[in-house]
């Protein structure tokens, strides 16, 4: 099973 | 007040069309340096990034930064009825909660005004820090859009592999597999239909076609697009706009569990 990976979890907020 | 004329609106019916389908409503970004955009897809796994520096417009005048929150489609409708070969005016003055679209045919003989209310669109906006990547594959954008296509009709993921041998896309699903290699070559007549691999380190990823997919909406707007990968970060599809920027758009890859 593979999940699907998020932006969030590798650009922070500037 | 904002006033910038694109001598070549078929651009930015372009880039529109190269971000509808990914993003619904996002805020235009106007400053000193140029026209740009950041934004998600409404599940966040994608990011679309757009730059149109200033130099690359005939006019370009920002009095102040500021930012125009827009619903995509909408801004798209009204650019489908500029021609090919109109110039586009983008305008906006202080105060106002509206922006106008100005077209001009090529010999002045038609200009249409279409004005559009602003929205207050509150997003995010992600700092994405420049970064090495393990592989960059630089290819002809027609090739890549076709290996998208083609794999998205036998599964819906897709591994990217950079090894020595080249780049290899491989899908399966319930009909099938299927991979496809594409080797370096520097060897052609033009320079854009080179396949051109740099690898640091060998890196395989797994990707969803649909989002690949939707990025590949970009491909009028460059005969090439760039691929960097790395094992840390999500995938980076390039396409450069002559003489003006770029779209970038960023995917977060599955993680194998």
């Amino acid at each position: 099973r593979s999940s699907q990976g998020r932006m969030l979890s590798y650009f922070g907020n500037s | 007040m904002l006033e910038l004329r694109l001598v070549q609106g078929s651009l930015l019916k372009k880039v529109l069309d190269a971000m509808r389908e990914l993003v619904n409503d996002a805020n235009f970004d106007c400053s000193a340096t140029g026209f740009s955009l950041q934004a998600m897809d409404s599940s966040h796994v994608a990011l679309v990034a757009l730059l149109l520096r200033s130099e690359g417009f005939e006019h370009y005048r920002c009095d102040r930064n500021l930012s125009m929150g827009m619903n995509l489609n909408n801004m798209s409708k009204m650019l489908r009825c500029a021609g090919n070969d109109d110039i586009i005016t983008i305008k906006a003055d202080d105060g106002t909660d509206s922006v106008t679209f100005m077209f001009e045919s090529p010999n002045q003989d038609k200009i249409a005004d279409f004005e559009m209310k602003l929205m207050d669109i509150d997003s995010e906006h992600l700092g994405i820090p420049d970064a090495e990547y393990q592989a960059i594959v630089r290819m002809p954008s027609s090739e890549f859009a076709r290996i998208c296509k083609d794999l998205s009709s036998i599964g819906d993921t897709v591994v990217i592999s950079v090894t020595k041998e080249g780049v290899k896309f491989s899908t399966a699903g319930d009909i099938g597999t299927a991979n496809i290699v594409c080797r370096q070559n520097k060897t052609v007549d033009k320079p854009e239909e080179a396949t051109i691999i740099e690898m640091q380190e060998p890196v395989s990823l797994t990707f969803a076609l649909r989002y690949l997919n939707s990025f590949t909406k970009a491909t009028p707007l460059s005969d090439t697009v760039t691929i960097s990968l790395s094992s840390e970060l999500p995938v980076v599809v390039e396409y450069k706009i002559a003489e003006m920027g770029y779209i970038r758009y960023y995917l977060a890859p599955k993680i194998e569990e």
